[in-house]
């Protein structure tokens, strides 16, 4: 409050002349339209419930969870610690960052829709809708992990949906494939070792962008860097977004994730872009499009000379 | 081509594994970030250049919303430059200054062809003021759609028109840096 306390005071006694913002009890379910996609914000927690595109409504929580990272001291197998090289979680499903309904503020204007969601002073997001897209933009921002309690932290955005994906979800491939088809505690050429790492066995990389779909709707996710994915459940997704960790993982680094700046851990801001589609149709290459734009992101530069 | 080489030859070290999944000590890693920055740094005034002046500048920081341009300039123009082969409407987020004291931010868009273009003006998400190290004062930032044809680009001028109608004094406290705190106190008293 302290830090912040003033320039809350500041923010609180400006208006914008364009768009409104209010800050809601969270206690009123409210839908958000930009006249191509809809998606609703659930009364009691203040998150994300459902999106609908073209006809194609589809129930979906979406929040910022964590795992707390297995601590270690550095031995080869038994204390090995989550870090650079491996996530090993110290639980096999995230927590909750709040119990409580996360706090909001709504922000609507003729261009952009938002809705900026708070779950604690270093996780928030903005969801976002633009006029004349069919996507819901989640920009978040996390950090600095706080690590006071003496455990390393690794923040998940959770996708829940009520999608039959039947442990299946597709990761992109930077536009050399359709996709690659990932199957939960499966592996193409070797027996996997079942319930030995529920969680980070069924971890792999993302570049560009992650799916899971039923007979009925496939719900993809575009993001703006490399991360880490899962479906640990039928209809989820995970994507991994910060990670700030106590020990080494002893595979070479010597040191543990724990990047600081300005004396305290990072802070990560960055994207996800949700689309939702019919499975197999033309839906499916508008995100490949997507997968494009979001790759080659415009460079933007600037002078104060007004020389047109 | 000596300065797009040298961000050539960072690009290729950036491609080492340890680069690409941040499996480094932090002493490489922060060695990393050096030399991608100064490559960025070679290969913008190349892309200045070509923009037909070297005033054209990056900001590095727009990804914490930080611009020093947009946030103390009353006029200033956006080239916005698409390197993919398909068009985009590109979302122009940029961090400005509003006068905390009250006054409406309210700001004007055009196109080089003198178009005026849809654009709105909205409170940062306030999370962003708590990234460490992040000097901005914006409190707002102005959001309008920039349609980019493939491998093209487009020059916005964008105008506070609220600068134009409070007079010289804000005029000039909004277009220039203000250099210390008492004196931003003393132009918002007699704003």
């Amino acid at each position: 409050d302290d830090v912040l306390g003033s320039k809350l005071e500041m923010r609180d006694s400006v208006q914008s002349k364009k768009g409104k913002e209010f800050p809601v009890p969270p206690h009123e379910s409210r839908i958000f339209t930009n006249g191509l996609i809809n998606f609703t914000l659930d009364g009691g927690s203040g998150l994300l419930s459902s999106i609908e595109v073209e006809g194609i409504k589809l129930n979906v929580k979406q929040e910022l969870m964590y795992y707390i990272g297995h601590p270690g001291n550095n031995s080869e197998f038994e204390f090995r610690a989550s870090g650079a090289y491996i996530f090993r979680p110290l639980q096999q499903s995230p927590s909750p960052i709040t119990m409580s309904p996360v706090s909001l503020v709504y922000v609507e204007g003729d261009l952009v829709q938002e809705v900026h969601q708070v779950f604690d002073s270093w996780a928030t997001q903005v969801l976002r809708i633009y006029k004349g897209r069919k996507d819901l933009e989640i920009e978040w921002q996390v950090g600095p992990i706080p690590v006071e309690d003496g455990f390393g932290r690794e923040i998940v955005s959770k996708i829940t949906t009520d999608i039959a994906s039947q442990g299946e979800f597709i990761t992109g491939t930077n536009g050399r494939e359709e996709g690659i088809l990932r199957k939960r505690d499966f592996r193409n050429d070797y027996s996997l070792e079942e319930n030995y790492e529920p969680a980070s066995q069924n971890y792999y990389p993302v570049t560009s962008s992650v799916s899971i779909e039923d007979e009925s709707a496939r719900l993809s996710v575009l993001v703006d860097r490399a991360q880490g994915v899962s479906s640990l459940a039928d209809g989820e997704l995970e994507l991994m977004v910060h990670r700030r960790l106590l020990d080494d993982d002893a595979f070479g680094v010597d040191e543990p994730l724990d990047e600081t700046a300005f004396g305290v851990g990072l802070v990560a801001r960055g994207r996800h872009r949700l689309f939702l589609t019919a499975p197999n149709d033309l839906g499916t290459k508008a995100v490949r499009l997507a997968e494009k734009t979001e790759f080659y992101q415009p460079l933007l530069m600037f002078s104060n000379e007004t020389k047109l | 081509m000596q300065r797009l080489n040298d961000l050539r030859n960072f690009i290729g070290i950036m491609q080492h594994h340890d680069a690409v999944t941040g499996t480094a000590k932090q002493h490489v890693t922060d060695d990393y970030y050096r030399m991608i920055h100064l490559g960025i740094e070679q290969a913008i005034k190349v892309v200045a250049k070509t923009l037909g002046s070297e005033n054209w500048s990056y900001c590095a920081l727009l990804n914490i919303s930080q611009c020093e341009i947009t946030e103390y300039s009353a006029a200033f123009d956006v080239a916005v430059y698409n390197p993919g082969s398909q068009a985009t409407d590109f979302p122009v987020r940029l961090p400005i200054y509003a006068d905390p004291a009250g006054n409406d931010p309210l700001y004007e868009v055009k196109d080089s062809e003198g178009n005026i273009v849809q654009s709105e003006v909205f409170l940062l998400p306030f999370s962003v003021h708590n990234i460490p190290g992040r000097t901005s004062r914006a409190l707002h930032q102005l959001v309008f759609l920039a349609n980019i044809p493939g491998l093209s680009s487009r020059t916005f001028s964008v105008r506070n028109i609220a600068a134009d109608s409070v007079g010289a004094i804000v005029k000039k406290w909004i277009s220039y840096k203000v250099v210390d705190e008492a004196e931003e106190n003393m132009i918002v008293k007699r704003y």
